[in-house]
């Protein structure tokens, strides 16, 4: 037995020849991340201390999905969701449809820890974020040149699009039909 | 998306993912990420965080089935990961696995995944495809 620690900057159809502007940043923050956490739980800090602390890291990095750089829905908004679980007595919080709260992460976990519920969304969530006083910030500081683009062109194709994902991952956004759990469209 | 599960020195396990979602969702749209057993779950036997389309991933309940197959099937983490993943759609989900013994595994079906660990004993690896 040992500590132990892994993260996610997202997945999807990462093309190899994706050009070193755009590869380097995230992999830097990767490791600056793993260190961080690595060193957090070489002090001793608990699993769901350090879970939240790199999550929130990644938050503020406005090169990946979430927090800072979050994508855009169809009306250009941002709705930013996460959650949290601790393994020892199996205690979580979750969060949806946020537009204002900067780390998210950190008001899952104090959905978990200062309520009797495990997930609260929208008005909601924001009214419990402002009474927690978690820090917010006006909409725009969440919204990148990058995501704008990239919702311009899915717009243009009618598409969604996972992390990463070039247009031969993706799906209409209307219209599920019943082959919509087949491999056909997904490449 | 981003997310982290981490074990401890004492065997304790969390997990915790965040995300803005997908380009061009609609309103209102919620997706694995919050939904506990699909996108994010941790018990006393291991943690895991996914990424990837999250209708697909709340259809197979990925977090929580990497659990289920150890428990009920006795696989080791790596195994119980790739299992599951391979029964996504190609191209869907990846996710991050810790267990309180200290395993660590990180399986995709898609093209990449942004990931890295690190364990106690001085192993690390930071990687894209």
């Amino acid at each position: 037995m040992g500590w132990a620690i892994a993260l996610h900057g997202g997945a999807g159809d990462i093309p190899r020849t994706l050009p070193p502007e755009r590869r380097e940043p995230r992999l830097a923050t990767l490791r600056r991340c793993l260190d961080l956490g690595a060193a957090a739980l070489r002090a001793g800090r608990s699993a769901l201390d350090v879970v939240e602390l790199v999550v929130r890291e990644l938050e503020d990095c406005p090169h990946f999905n979430a927090g800072k750089g979050s994508v855009l829905t169809s009306d250009g908004t941002v709705e930013m969701e996460a959650s949290v679980m601790d393994g020892a007595g199996m205690r979580c919080g979750a969060v949806s449809g946020l537009s204002t709260v900067v780390n998210p992460i950190s008001l899952a976990r104090l959905i978990m820890e200062k309520t009797p519920h495990i997930y609260l969304a929208f008005d909601g969530a924001e009214a419990f974020a402002r009474d927690q006083g978690v820090e917010v910030r006006d909409q725009n500081h969440f919204i990148t040149e990058e995501n704008i683009d990239r919702l311009r062109n899915a717009k243009e194709a009618n598409r969604v699009q996972i992390d990463y994902t070039q247009y031969n991952y993706t799906q209409p956004i209307c219209a599920p039909n019943d082959n919509d759990d087949d491999n056909s469209r997904t490449g | 998306t981003v997310g982290c599960v981490a074990v401890d020195a004492s065997g304790s396990l969390a997990s915790a993912t965040s995300t803005g979602g997908l380009v061009n969702k609609m309103a209102g749209r919620i997706g694995d990420t919050p939904v506990i057993g699909a996108g994010t779950y941790a018990n006393a036997l291991c943690a895991v965080s996914t990424t990837g389309k999250g209708e697909d991933i709340i259809r197979h309940t990925v977090a929580r089935d990497v659990v289920a197959v150890m428990e009920h099937r006795g696989l080791p983490l790596e195994e119980a990961a790739a299992r599951v993943v391979a029964g996504v759609p190609r191209g869907s989900v990846g996710l991050v696995a810790v267990s309180a013994a200290g395993e660590v595994t990180m399986a995709y079906n898609t093209t990449g995944m942004f990931r890295a660990c690190a364990t106690e004993d001085g192993y690390s690896e930071v990687a894209i495809w």
